[in-house]
C-alpha cells in the first residue's frame, strides 16, 4: 500500500492511497497476476453509512468485510490503513493471545469501524488510534480539514512507536507511508517510498491536487501488480473517489 | 514477468487523471446504521455472494497451505468462543452477511480478520 496526506499552501488537505493486497498469495504464471488481488477487485464497493437518512461516513470496502481500510467522515477526518510487518511483536502473538482467550487487543478492522461510527474529530480519532491495544502492528494514516491535520501513526500491538505529523511551515507538506518504518530503509526490492517521494517533490505543494496525487499513485512501482484500487479523498469537500486499478506490463509484481 | 530489476526508474507520470474508468463504476451501497446489524449488509451480501465465495475459497487454500488445516479446524470447532470477545454488533453483522450470502459464519469471520493474518 501507499498512503499520502498532503497540504497545499492554502492549507487544503488531500488524502490519497493505493490499496495493494495479496503479496505472496498465489502467483498466476500464465497471466502474471496475483491470485488474491484478482479476486478482490470484483468485491470493491463504496459504503455509504447512514443514520437518520444522513451520511455519517463513507468507506471503500470489499463486500463481506465490515471493517474500514479506507474511509472518510465528511468535515471530520479521513483514514487509511497500511500493513506493517514486524518480526518483534508480530500479529502472531496477538492472534495467539486472542485464540487463548486474552481479549485485550482490538482487531484493526473492528476498531476503525468503531472510530468512524463514534468519533467526530481528527484529534480524537488520532488519540484513539494511537492508544488502543491491537492484535497486530499497523500503520494508521489520518487526515483532517485544518492545516497540520495529517499524520502517520506507526503502531505496535501496545503503543504508537512513531508519529509523523504534517508540518507545512517547517517543510513537511506531505506525509507518505508504504509498508516500512520511516526511520528504516525499505527493502531494496520493494522500494515504493523513494519513487513516490521523488514524484511528490517534483509535483510540489502548490500543485498538490487530487488529480496530481492520482498521477503519483499511478507511477510504477507505486502502482504495481498488487494494486487493487486508488482512492482520493478531501474531507472538507466530502470527496471520496475510487478507481479500480490494473498495472499493465511491464509492471513489477509488488 | 516482464519487468526490470530495482532500482526503479520510471519517470513520474502526468495527465492520468481523470482515468477512463469513472468512480461511479464501483457500486455504492447504503449501510443503514438504524437497521438491526444483521440486516445492514443483506443486499450487498446477496448481490456479491458468488464473488465472496470465490475469494474465501482462495483464502482457505492459502491459510491451509501454511497452517496445515489447523486454523480452519479451529475456526470450525471453536467459532462461538472466538466470536465471544468481539463487539455484539460486529458479530450480528457477520451473521447477517453469512446468512444472506449462504456462507458459513466461520468463513466470514476468517475473511474479516484475514488482513491481520496476512501481516504475519
Amino acid at each position: 500500500c501507499t498512503s499520502i496526506v498532503a497540504e497545499t499552501p492554502s492549507g487544503e488537505i488531500h488524502h490519497a492511497r493505493d490499496m495493494d493486497f495479496g503479496l505472496l498469495m498465489g502467483w498466476d504464471t500464465q497471466n502474471d497476476t496475483w491470485l488474491l488481488t484478482e479476486k478482490l477487485r470484483p468485491l470493491i464497493v463504496t459504503g455509504d453509512f447512514t443514520r437518520n437518512n444522513q451520511t455519517i461516513f463513507k468507506a471503500v470496502s470489499f463486500a463481506g468485510y465490515i471493517g474500514v481500510l479506507t474511509g472518510m467522515k465528511p468535515q471530520k477526518f479521513s483514514l487509511t490503513v497500511n500493513e506493517r510487518y514486524s518480526v518483534k511483536g508480530s500479529g502472531l502473538s496477538g492472534i495467539l493471545k486472542w485464540i487463548l482467550g486474552q481479549r485485550t487487543g482490538s482487531w484493526m478492522g473492528f476498531l476503525t469501524r468503531d472510530v468512524f461510527e463514534n468519533v467526530d474529530t481528527y484529534a480524537e480519532a488520532k488519540a484513539v488510534l494511537s492508544s488502543k491495544l491491537l492484535i497486530g502492528p499497523i500503520y494508521f494514516i489520518i487526515g483532517g480539514v485544518n492545516s497540520g491535520e495529517g499524520a502517520v501513526l506507526s503502531r505496535s500491538i501496545e503503543k504508537t512507536i512513531d508519529t509523523h505529523d504534517l508540518d507545512a511551515k517547517n517543510g513537511t507538506w506531505f506525509v507518505l507511508e508504504t509498508n516500512y518504518d520511516r526511520w528504516k530503509a525499505p527493502l531494496f526490492i520493494d522500494d515504493r517510498r523513494t519513487p513516490a517521494t521523488r514524484c511528490m517533490n517534483e509535483m510540489g505543494a502548490a500543485n498538490a491536487t487530487l488529480a496530481n496525487l492520482f498521477n503519483v499513485l499511478n507511477t510504477k512501482p507505486v502502482l504495481n501488480k498488487l494494486t487493487v484500487y486508488t482512492s482520493l479523498m478531501n474531507v472538507k469537500a466530502g470527496i471520496l473517489e475510487t478507481y479500480i486499478r490494473f498495472c499493465a506490463d511491464p509492471c513489477w509484481p509488488w | 514477468g516482464d519487468f526490470p530489476p530495482p532500482p526503479y526508474s520510471e519517470t513520474c507520470r502526468q495527465g492520468l487523471y481523470p482515468p477512463k474508468e469513472k468512480p461511479t463504476d464501483i457500486a455504492t451501497y447504503e449501510v443503514n446504521l438504524d437497521l438491526p446489524p444483521a440486516k445492514r449488509w443483506a443486499q450487498l451480501a446477496a448481490d456479491k455472494a458468488a464473488e465472496m465465495k470465490d475469494l474465501i475459497s482462495v483464502i482457505k487454500k492459502l491459510v491451509n497451505s501454511f497452517s496445515g488445516g489447523l486454523i480452519i479446524d479451529l475456526v470450525d470447532k471453536d467459532l462461538p468462543k472466538l466470536l465471544s470477545g468481539l463487539p455484539a454488533d460486529s458479530v450480528a453483522e457477520m451473521q447477517g452477511i453469512a446468512q444472506a450470502a449462504n456462507i458459513p459464519l466461520g468463513e466470514i469471520f476468517l475473511y474479516n480478520v484475514f488482513y491481520e493474518f496476512n501481516a504475519f
